[in-house]
């Protein structure tokens, strides 16, 4: 129905506005609707700006731009609609160290209500964890679980 | 809902018993490349009840049974169990959907099939499917149709659209997709 | 031909004039999401004779002229130039195309322009946009037409389907392509 | 001419089982043509198997997997129609240390006959470079080039 349509655009919206700003630390992210006079059936535009830039055509964003725009957009989906778990694999592979702080901060924050499995290779990914599973394959072609050490 | 175990024997590369608790509120699988973290992520996807082989990465659904490798031969069942833990009371018949994702939506009524849980009480899912084609579906060990996992999990967030999954390589989809595209991700999650 | 250096003003992010040296055999250009890095990629692949806006990630070819900052104005112009060393002489007239790359081919002849470049001498390329939307197109400092660049640097393996340039992102495409798609790939290297 | 193809294809294809080899150190990967009577117009299927494992569908290959698989592949061309450079930007990504360490000395190796240009936020492969050049945004929206020091 419209009502519930329009209910959840906006809810999305404001939760990644937010995200967007938490995640970049600044500048400014929404979505709008392509055709504001007819929300029933209009498409989805996605607009961001990285603190200091200027607005511009989301497919000029750098790869890490764009992963942490998708990752913030994600988010406030799931913040909408959460489910009890959230399984994210490898979406942190295009940020750098900055990024990484921020969008491993954000995790830590959304635990205290979801559950997170996060599939990863980088090290400070991996210090919000409460637990660590190592997967190896020590026999060719079988896998195992290990229990880690994080040095 | 809350994640407690997962068990898995003959899916994709985990030939042997292979259980992983998910206790903690923050798990990380780490691990080097191929070694089988995300086959991990797909047999969670899977006993969730997906039907594409193509979003498991195979071309036919068979794909997920261990192959067998130079030095050990193919298995002929893969089965994934998932234990989860009730939050609050939870129960699922005829619309009744989950105490935890009240939406108010009253879906159509399943054929009579019905579970309570109550809060603290464990639910074990389970899928198994057969080199022969053949298929299982449990629900606290009873035999159910894979509608009744579906419909299980859609009255907690995981139904159909859900964002609970971002598969490796896929987090970027959202903005290269089309503007429709993008409202149906939207719609699916009013 | 061997690379030596990039100059650049007004192209993306790139507002002032920036100079970058390529004389090692393998540079690396590293810093934080966003800074400049793939930009500075762009600015090759364009100044080679790029006409798809959408593969230098924008909507039109005017996205790649400095649009700008809170602080800055955007600029009029993008320029951009490449430096290049031959290391054997070298002259693209009429089939007659690099003694680096003699694959032997006779290419059409074009009207009459005609460069050589001797072993130890230096080739420039350049390219400009005006925001009117004008080009300009440089060799040697002497105004040439778009197809004059994209001729001599097919005599180079840096003509149409070279692999050169391998763009962020795009490393699988190969991959996740049709068998028809990939068969295309090895027609253009062939 | 179809005699071109199939040289460039049955040269290709040796570079491209040699190279995987020495990425994965060990396995084998090739091209096949579907249709092998008719070279002339027939696609070209890709398999691939990592030491150890058995052959599939080159979807299932893990995402670090897919991503040596195209490098060798892209090499392989490279090496059979140079250029005077080569610009690699970001290929490393969903690369684990050990495979980041046999893709550098590979890069290495053909940089015995080919300028290479490598963008990459990974420490393993910045090893490799004769020179690196730095880039900043102090002022936002702006790019600057800066010398780095590598620790
Ligand atoms: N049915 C199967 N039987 C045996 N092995 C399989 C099967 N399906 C997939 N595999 C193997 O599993 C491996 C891929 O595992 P997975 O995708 O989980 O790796 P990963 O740990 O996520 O690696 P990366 O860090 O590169 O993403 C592949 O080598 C593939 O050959
Ligand atoms: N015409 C333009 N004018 C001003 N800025 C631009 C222009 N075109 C692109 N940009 C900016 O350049 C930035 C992207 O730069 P680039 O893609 O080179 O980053 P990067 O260093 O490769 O980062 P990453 O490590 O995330 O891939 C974006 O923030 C974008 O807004
Ligand atoms: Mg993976
Ligand atoms: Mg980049």
């Amino acid at each position: 129905s419209r009502q519930r349509f329009v209910e959840a655009f906006q809810a999305i919206n404001r939760y990644f506005m937010e995200t967007f700003q938490e995640l970049f630390g600044g500048g400014q992210g929404q979505m709008v609707l392509v055709d504001e006079a007819n929300p029933l059936e209009s498409g989805i535009e996605i607009i961001a700006q990285p603190p200091g830039k200027r607005l511009q055509n989301i497919m000029l964003l750098s790869g890490g731009e764009k992963s942490l725009t998708a990752i913030a957009l994600l988010l406030a989906i799931f913040r909408y609609r959460p489910s009890p778990f959230c399984i994210l694999d490898e979406v942190d592979s295009q940020l750098d160290d900055v990024n990484i702080k921020r969008f491993s901060e954000k995790i830590k924050e959304m635990s205290q209500r979801t559950q997170f499995i996060i599939i990863t290779h980088n090290k400070t990914t991996m210090q919000i964890a409460d637990a660590l599973h190592g997967v190896t394959m020590e026999e060719p072609g079988i896998s195992k679980l290990v229990s880690v050490r994080l040095k | 809902l809350k994640l407690e175990k997962l068990e898995l024997r003959g899916f994709k590369s985990f030939c042997e018993h292979t259980e992983l608790d998910f206790t903690e509120t923050i798990t990380a699988i780490v691990g080097p490349n191929g070694c089988g973290k995300s086959n991990l992520a797909d047999s969670i996807t899977w006993v969730l009840g997906e039907q594409s082989a193509r979003l498991l990465r195979g071309s036919k659904m068979e794909d997920v049974i261990f192959q067998g490798t130079h030095h050990r031969p193919p298995i002929g069942v893969a089965e994934v169990t998932l234990t989860l833990v009730a939050r609050q009371d939870f129960s699922t018949n005829n619309g009744h959907r989950g105490g935890e994702q009240a939406d108010g939506a009253i879906g159509e009524p399943t054929s009579g099939f019905e579970l309570t849980v109550a809060a603290g009480e464990r639910l074990t899912v389970g899928r198994r499917l057969y080199r022969s084609g053949e298929s299982e579906y449990l629900l606290n060990g009873r035999r159910v149709r894979l509608r009744d996992i579906q419909d299980l999990f859609a009255g907690t967030g995981l139904g159909p659209g859900h964002y609970a999954i971002i598969g490796q390589g896929h987090v970027e989809e959202i903005l290269t997709a089309k503007p429709y595209e993008r409202r149906s991700v939207i719609e699916d999650a009013a």
